[in-house]
Formats: C-alpha cells, structure tokens, sequence
C-alpha cells in the first residue's frame, strides 16, 4: 500500500459527506446505498464514523461529472479515467468525482459503482495506489465480488488511523500470490489456446503474460460468473472450450464467453453422487481421454462419446509410479503430463510411464 | 531523413503512452512528438512498468500498452 506525501489524513474521527447530483444511470438510492457501503467497508476496519449531510459543505463531496468537471482535471469520456478523488485536506480535499460518461451498474457490466465508490473514497481517506494486484487501491479496475479490502488494505488504512476500536468480523481477501514463492501451490491449471493458465484463488496466472491477458489478473474481472474459487479445469482442443469445476459444479468457457446452459453438476460426466470435488483435471490430446482426480483416484471420460470408460476410478499412486497419491492441478504438453500437488510439479513421461523429474511448482511461471 | 518514418499506430501508442506518464507518472509534459523517447520518458515507462510488476523494458511493448488501456482509477499512481 501507499499514502499520499506527508500521510495526509483527516485529523477527526467525524468525517462528513455530502452527494451533490446522482448518475441517470442508476436509481437515487442505488447511488445511496454504494456510496454507504462503501464507506462502511472502511469504517469497519478503523475509528472513523461517517455522517452524511445534506446542504452546506462536507469533507468529502460527491459527484458526477463528464470532461472538464471544474478541477481543471478533465475526464476523457467512456472507458479510460473512471473516477478521482482528493487526499484528506480543506475545499476540495477528500472530494470524489465520478466520469458520467461512464455506464454505472450495480453488477459486473460495465462500471460497478460500489467497487469504484469503495477505490475512490480510500483516496478520499488518505491511501494512494498499491502495486498489489489483489488490493482494492490498485489503479486497474477490476470487478470483485465478495469482500473488497485485502489484508494490504486495512494495514494501509489502519496504519493512519489504527484500528475499529470495536471490531466486527472480517475476512481481508488474500492478497495476489506473490510469483516466485517457493511455497506457492496452485488450485488448477488448464491450457487456453496455446497459453497455460494457472488459478490460485481469486486470480489467474499466465507464466507468458499475452497481449489480452496480463501476467496476471483476477478471475472475476474477465469471467464474473465464475465463483472466485477453482478446484479444477481442462481445455477440450476439440470443441475449443475450457471447463472449470468449482465444488459440484463446472462452468464452460468459449474464451472468454460462458456457453450457455452452464453451471452444471459435474455427476453430468457419469461421475456417482459421492463425488463432491474434482481435484484436478487434464486433457490427453493423444488419447482424447479427459482424467478426472478426485482424493487418491482417478477417471477417465471418453470426450467423443460423452461417456464415464468403465473400470474407475483407479487408484493414481498405481498408474502414475512416482507421482504423489493426491494430485492438485494438471496439464498435458507434447507426450508429458504435468502435476502439481503443493508446491512440486511432477513431469511424467506418458510413453516411458513414470515421473522423470520434479521441479517447484512455481517453475512454471518462469522462476 | 534516414530514420524509418514511424507508423501511425506507433505515433499513436507512443502519444498515449505519454499522456498516461504526464498524468500518472509526473513526466514531464512537452515530449509529444520527439523523434526518439528521451531518459526521462524512458526512466518514467520503467517506473510505471516497476509498479506495474510488468518486464522492466523502457519501451512501450505490448503489455506495458495493454496495462495503459485499461479502464483505472485518475488519481496519479506516484508522488502529489
């Protein structure tokens, strides 16, 4: 995280707000209601108590405008700058202004006012930009679900005004996984035309950041109706689709478009009701099998016929010698299968059946 | 005269990426239009591609664009 220069903070706990116009976008107490809870995420975590006023003037003023707005700050119309706001100070100190040329929604199209709201009106408080992907005050709008302060979040704003001397539960989410940690694990992993894509809670990973998919970005702001969770996924070349399982349920991705008639329960697959999680799951090109890992098991299904094979699940420990019992994600390059469980990756040769070597999972992401 | 004449679209993305270091970056307005990006352009495309956690390069490559195109926060990302 980061403060402006001289921690420039309000020096009362009381701070003051007022909404001077409303966005056509949305509904009056839309607007309400976002600007309110976004300050309750960082009323939660510190002393400070927000009051909203409604004439005269407030330390933190609130409103919508397009281009030159009057701050000799212009917004550039649709897209671009979304919104600024001014560090704790007098007149226009703490004031936050949101671009009305954007499209203001309470869900994941366009510009989700609350989750900007809540950006916007750290600054209003004191906290510049944090280079933590993961943190609500990174500068690249990103649509989360859930809560929005990160655990880098609240120490930045705790390290201005301390803690809520009351406290109510929270749940910071994680900050991003830092790359090269040797302890690093991974959720899943799938080919994505061409590219290897690795999920670690919220984000999603890609060792050669591409042109559309940055090094590394958070699930749901490129597939909001994915749950920010993924157990396991595959690419089926075939049919271009990527599957994504979360719990007892598997999403299909075209790109970067959900197909319809997805979620589905994943005993769709021939898999029997007390299947409750999919570990990991690959595709073999070869063989146009896709296996299933499930705790010390596996199975197989027939892409082509849309079929369970008979004869699993079978036990990994005895079809992959060398590979551990439990298996955490999986990928199939030219002939080698990849596992990752913890923080190895086993390289298992498919023609030569046994594991050939054993590299730091994180060797995948070029560490 | 023997310089490669720049494309349009490399005169383009080399105008966006310095209205995006004059805005959040403090660089120094009045670089538009240079024949080669100067030290300090250069030094300012590596700060923004240090935050940004991105192959520190000095030029303007794809991801170092991809990341000024998007949709973000107008507050400065370093200093006042």
């Amino acid at each position: 995280y980061n403060h402006f220069p001289r921690n420039l903070k309000w020096q009362n706990t009381n701070v003051t707000f007022r909404i001077l116009n409303y966005t056509p976008d949305l509904k009056k107490s839309d607007v309400d209601k976002a600007i309110r809870r976004a300050l309750n995420l960082w009323s939660a975590v510190t002393p400070l108590i927000f009051k909203k006023l409604h004439k005269g003037n407030a330390d933190i003023m609130i409103s919508f405008g397009s281009r030159e707005h009057g701050d000799y700050n212009p917004f550039d119309g649709p897209d671009g700058l979304l919104a600024h706001a001014y560090p704790p100070g007098q007149g226009i100190g703490g004031d936050t202004h949101f671009d009305e040329d954007e499209h203001w929604t309470k869900d994941s199209s366009a510009y989700n006012l609350f989750v900007v709201a809540a950006h916007e009106l750290g600054h209003a408080l004191g906290m510049s930009h944090s280079s933590d992907p993961g943190a609500l005050m990174y500068p690249i709008y990103t649509y989360a679900t859930g809560y929005l302060l990160s655990e880098d979040d609240i120490e930045g704003i705790q390290d201005l005004y301390g803690p809520n001397p009351n406290p109510k539960k929270v749940k910071p989410r994680p900050d991003a996984p830092k790359k090269c940690d040797p302890t690093l694990s991974f959720d899943a992993a799938t080919e994505l035309r061409g590219e290897t894509i690795i999920f670690k809670d919220r984000y999603c990973r890609s060792p050669m950041s591409s042109v559309n998919a940055p090094c590394m970005f958070i699930i749901a702001s490129t597939w909001p109706s994915l749950p920010n969770k993924v157990d396991a996924s595959y690419e089926n070349p075939e049919k271009d689709l990527v599957i994504i399982f979360s719990g007892i349920k598997m999403w299909a991705l075209n790109g970067y478009n959900l197909v319809d008639g997805y979620p589905k329960y994943i005993h769709k697959l021939g898999l029997p009701k007390s299947v409750r999680k999919i570990d990991a799951a690959v595709n073999i090109k070869d063989t146009g099998k896709t296996l299933l890992f499930t705790d010390e098991e596996y199975w197989s299904y027939d892409e082509a016929a849309g079929t369970m094979d008979s004869g699993y699940p079978r036990s990994i420990e005895d079809d992959f010698p060398g590979m551990d019992d439990e298996v955490d994600a999986a990928v199939y390059h030219y002939g080698q299968l990849y596992f990752f469980h913890d923080h190895l990756q086993y390289e298992y040769s498919y023609s030569s059946k046994k594991v050939i070597r054993i590299l730091r999972a994180n060797s995948i992401l070029n560490c | 005269s023997s310089a490669r004449p720049l494309e349009s679209e490399d005169v383009g993305n080399r105008l966006l990426a310095e209205k995006y270091l004059q805005r959040f970056y403090g660089a120094p307005a009045g670089l538009q239009g240079r024949s080669t990006p100067s030290d300090s352009f250069q030094d300012k495309i590596k700060q923004m591609q240090r935050f940004f956690r991105l192959e520190v390069t000095g030029n303007i490559d794809d991801n170092t664009l991809d990341v000024m195109k998007q949709a973000r926060c107008g507050v400065p990302d370093i200093g006042e």
